[in-house]
This record gives structure tokens, C-alpha cells and sequence, in this order.
């Protein structure tokens, strides 16, 4: 089954 | 001080009630551009970005910047207060913790105010960095409502592929598999209905659909949506909002084991 990834992995924190 | 009117205030409930079952509180931020809001789902998974831009406010004063924390729910239960057609007026002192929605009739003869009591939120807001997409989809909105509803019912996840053939949205689950093909069609009158892709590169990512049906809540917003794919990076769904701006959904892709 896919895993689902976080937006945390592609999105950096302001 | 704040005070923005808003005169077409069934956009504004449209908003709430697309957002509400993604984020439960969220902070709405207000400058001199306009009204926004960036919250992400208690899982972080989806990120829902939302803009009304001053301008498209009939009268928009905000003094400072300023962070409202409000919980979605008691936010729909007030705006479903307000008639479609009414006027809905925004409200706010600097550093209070209620903010007040008046509501007026069409013709003036019922004017209501709801206070909301506001709430502390300790949220994070991500940076998005603009992004080139390998490829871009504009397609009616109420097409890829009718897909993520009629493939949720086969499978759990879609494969949004898009090539030079068009954009092919395939599920697969326990009773069987269905691929949806949608080709460029611009041959139509109307630029609302048509299919447009474009792509600079083939991309392939595999979505939650349980999430993009949440996204669809946002349909009645505008007639086209736009999904912007590229390989390792979140889709965006975004619904314009006609004179005022947009409603943005990030989704986090799935991927292999």
C-alpha cells in the first residue's frame, strides 16, 4: 500500500 | 479596528463550509491586502491557503495586522445565520477576543449581529515556495467533483497521470479498477467548460481521494479548478474566488513502499 508522506517533507516551516 | 463588508456574503459562508471538515480552528489573518487564513488538517497531510483580497471587500478597514482565532464550526453556525443574498459585515477591535458578523437583508429590512467569542491558536504556517509544475489541469469544477465522488467508491487512493494523451485519473480497490480519461477540450463557447492541459513534463502522483473529495466542498465556489502536479511536491487545487481570489488546497502525494 502507498504511504502517505506529510507536508513537513516538502514545505519548511516560516 | 476592523471592519470589512463584504456584499455578496454568500462567499464568504461558501468558504467556511468548504473548509470546515479539513480544519477545525484557524487563524484569519488580516492586513491592508485583504483577509487570509493558512491552516493545515490536524494530520498534516492537507493544507488549505485562502485569500480575499481587500479590494473585493465593498468597504474594507483594517488598521493593523491582526490574527483572529476562530473555530470553524461556530463560525458556520453563525454565518448559516445569514441569508444568501445579505450583506455580511466583519467587525473587530484591536486585542479583543470577540468579533461581531452583522448580517443585512437585501433590502434593509433585517439587520442581525452575531458575536463570536475568538480563541487563542498556536499555528504554523509553512513557507510555499513558488514552483514551476510539470503540468497544469483547468477543468471544470464539478468534473473532478463527479470523478473523486464516482472513484471513492471503488478505491481508497487515484493516480492523477497527466501525458500528451490528456489526464487520466485510475483507482483500483477490492471490487475492481477504473481509469477516468479527460482530454483538452477547448473547442467549447464557453471557457468555463473546457479542459485545458498543460504540460511541460509527464508527470504520474498518487492521492488520498478521501481528501480531494473534501477539497470538492469548494465546487460551488467557482466553475473551473486548476491541479497543479509535480513529481515530489504537493498538489494544488485551487477554486477562484470570481473578483476577490482563491482558495488554494495543498495535498501531500502518497508513495511507495
Amino acid at each position: 500500500k502507498p504511504k502517505q508522506q506529510i507536508l513537513s517533507r516538502f514545505f519548511a516551516p516560516k | 479596528m476592523l471592519e470589512l463588508r463584504l456584499v455578496q456574503g454568500s462567499l464568504l459562508k461558501k468558504v467556511i463550509e468548504a473548509i470546515k471538515d479539513l480544519v477545525t480552528d484557524a487563524n484569519f489573518d488580516c492586513s491592508a491586502t485583504g483577509l487570509s487564513l493558512q491552516a493545515m488538517d490536524s494530520s498534516h497531510v492537507a493544507l488549505v491557503a485562502l485569500l480575499l483580497r481587500s479590494e473585493g471587500f465593498e468597504h474594507y478597514r483594517c488598521d493593523r495586522n491582526i490574527s483572529m482565532g476562530m473555530n470553524l464550526n461556530n463560525m458556520s453556525k453563525m454565518l448559516k445565520c445569514a441569508g444568501n443574498d445579505d450583506i455580511i459585515t466583519i467587525k473587530g477591535d484591536d486585542g479583543g477576543d470577540t468579533i461581531t458578523f452583522m448580517f443585512e437583508s437585501p433590502n434593509q429590512d433585517k439587520i442581525s449581529d452575531f458575536e463570536m467569542k475568538l480563541m487563542d491558536i498556536d499555528s504554523e504556517h509553512l513557507g510555499i515556495p513558488e514552483a514551476e509544475y510539470h503540468a497544469i489541469v483547468k477543468m471544470p469544477s464539478s468534473e473532478f467533483s463527479r470523478i473523486c465522488k464516482d472513484l471513492s467508491s471503488i478505491g481508497d487512493t487515484v493516480v492523477i497521470s497527466v501525458t500528451k494523451e490528456g489526464v487520466k485519473f485510475t483507482t483500483r480497490g477490492d471490487i475492481g479498477t477504473a481509469n477516468i480519461v479527460c482530454r483538452q477540450n477547448k473547442t467549447i463557447d464557453k471557457p468555463d467548460e473546457a479542459t485545458i492541459i498543460e504540460m511541460n513534463e509527464p508527470v504520474s502522483l498518487t492521492f488520498a481521494l478521501r481528501y480531494l473529495n473534501s477539497f470538492t466542498k469548494a465546487t460551488s465556489l467557482s466553475e473551473s479548478v486548476t491541479i497543479s502536479l509535480s513529481s515530489d511536491l504537493p498538489v494544488v487545487i485551487e477554486y477562484k474566488i470570481a473578483d476577490m481570489g482563491y482558495i488554494r488546497f495543498y495535498l501531500a502525494p502518497k508513495i511507495e513502499d
